[in-house]
């Protein structure tokens, strides 16, 4: 590996870790630089794959996967202390996290400009790998495989079909988690989860099937628009589907988990002086239409009161 | 930007520790990490709905393999879409959906996979968004698996 990138000492371990591991940058497009952690299979680093793993959001880092998912550490509750994870990825690969695009965890671009899109993501990526095979050539030789989750559904293929042009990389495969392959599909079978895991009553049920099928003795797994229809009472019943999903305190990340920190004071939509609250998150842009619709549709319901 | 529901503050904490930073070889000027910025986000522009011309182009090279997994507790990309997906694709059955295994001293049923050729959809039974963090046992037997090209 490159000297200057190896991490020799990790704060927070009570024993350092027998295989070597490296931080540093990748460049890309312009002036920005991509953080990346690679970690040496604990088996066999010569022989083993290569793996990079890209995060979604978009905007989200990777390095929570490598401290909190399938790293070798995991983060303690004190924030200061790391246990080992007997089930880490890295156990039997050569695991190469990249924080992107430019403006993600630690990496940055010096123009501070963090405008992008999906092409653009996916140019900075195959541009950060190829100068991740300039500084540790004997990689070209591994097995390559790129993986991630959630929105890097989108970036997981779009840069496989770069590597697949590049010759001097022995590119094999693509796994992805969670990931967003379609987001009318996505946006659709949310609305069926919701029905068969008991989130929604018949009620709703009847309404949305009314009103966004075509017809009511066809409910098939096709045969429904609930992400993009433009019946006013199709919009109406996903409101509450979505408030449902988003809003009401379910951990929409594990339906069967808690939500940390407890139901959000926002859930019911009212602060407790009667004034509605417009809030934002993160996500992958599964409900954005509607979410944004029922958000210009409470700002026009309540313009009387003082938006916050 | 925090992540709904979810608890980011120890890594949070870590990771903007100094010393960690010095370890990581990170500049000085660097801001603070956190875990998804919404500076990104709300300059991000999504030029794409679907990844379906794009898997097309892989699955006609014929010689990559692909995994597409969900937990499937997930309501943020929930497993019926990408199942949905997956099917759209029109790809010939190689091996019958059934249940795929991990050993926890026993074996278990860690999900369900269908298999076609050189694509699997698989189910992580029980697994929310993060399947490595919620089940991590069959997310390692199953990436072993992916990679070293064993059946699942």
């Amino acid at each position: 590996g490159t000297p200057s990138d190896e991490i020799t000492y990790l704060p927070g371990l009570v024993k350092q870790p027998s295989f070597k591991h490296y931080s540093g940058y990748l460049q890309a497009s312009g002036t920005k630089q991509l953080h990346f952690w690679l970690l040496e299979s604990q088996s066999s680093p010569v022989h083993d794959p290569l793996v990079l793993w890209l995060s979604g959001g978009p905007g989200c880092s990777s390095l929570y996967a490598l401290l909190m998912q399938n790293g070798p550490f995991r983060i303690q509750d004190d924030g200061f202390s790391l246990e080992y994870n007997d089930y880490s990825w890295n156990k039997e690969a050569n695991v190469l996290y990249l924080e992107s695009p430019a403006g993600v965890g630690f990496s940055y671009s010096d123009d501070q400009n963090y405008t992008t899109n999906d092409d653009e993501v996916a140019e900075d990526n195959y541009l950060a790998l190829q100068d991740f095979f300039k500084r540790y050539p004997y990689y070209k030789s591994h097995n390559f495989f790129i993986t991630g989750s959630s929105y890097a559904g989108f970036y997981v293929p779009m840069l496989a079909l770069k590597v697949m042009q590049d010759s001097d990389i022995k590119f094999q495969g693509i796994a992805v988690g969670n990931g967003l392959s379609s987001i009318p599909l996505n946006g659709n079978s949310i609305v069926y989860f919701a029905y068969y895991h008991g989130l929604i009553g018949d009620d709703l049920w009847t309404d949305l099937t009314q009103s966004c099928c075509p017809s009511n003795n066809s409910i098939n797994a096709h045969s429904c628009n609930f992400y993009n229809n433009t019946n006013p009472d199709c919009a109406t019943a996903m409101e509450q589907v979505s408030h449902v999903i988003k809003d009401i305190g379910l951990n929409r990340y594990n339906l069967f988990a808690n939500c940390s920190g407890g139901i959000p004071p926002h859930s019911v939509g009212l602060g407790f002086d009667g004034q509605k609250y417009v809030t934002y998150d993160v996500d992958p842009p599964v409900f954005h239409k509607y979410y944004f619709g029922q958000k210009r549709r409470m700002v026009k319901l309540c313009s009387h009161h003082k938006l916050k | 930007a925090q992540i709904p529901c979810i608890n980011t503050s120890a890594i949070t904490t870590y990771l903007n520790n100094p010393y960690v930073r010095q370890s990581l070889h990170i500049p000085e000027n660097i801001t603070s990490w956190e875990v998804c910025s919404s500076a990104v986000l709300q300059k991000y522009t999504f030029q794409y709905d679907t990844m379906k011309s794009q898997y097309d182009q892989i699955i006609m090279a014929f010689k990559y393999r692909v995994l597409l997994y969900n937990g499937d507790t997930d309501m943020a990309c929930n497993f019926l879409g990408n199942q949905w997906f997956v099917e759209s694709l029109g790809l010939q059955e190689q091996i019958q959906r059934r249940a795929w295994l991990f050993n926890d001293g026993k074996d278990q049923i860690a999900g369900f996979v269908k298999e076609y050729q050189n694509f699997a959809f698989l189910t992580v039974k029980g697994a929310g968004h993060m399947v490595p963090m919620d089940k991590p046992n069959a997310a390692f037997t199953m990436i072993n698996n992916f990679l070293k090209k064993r059946p699942f």
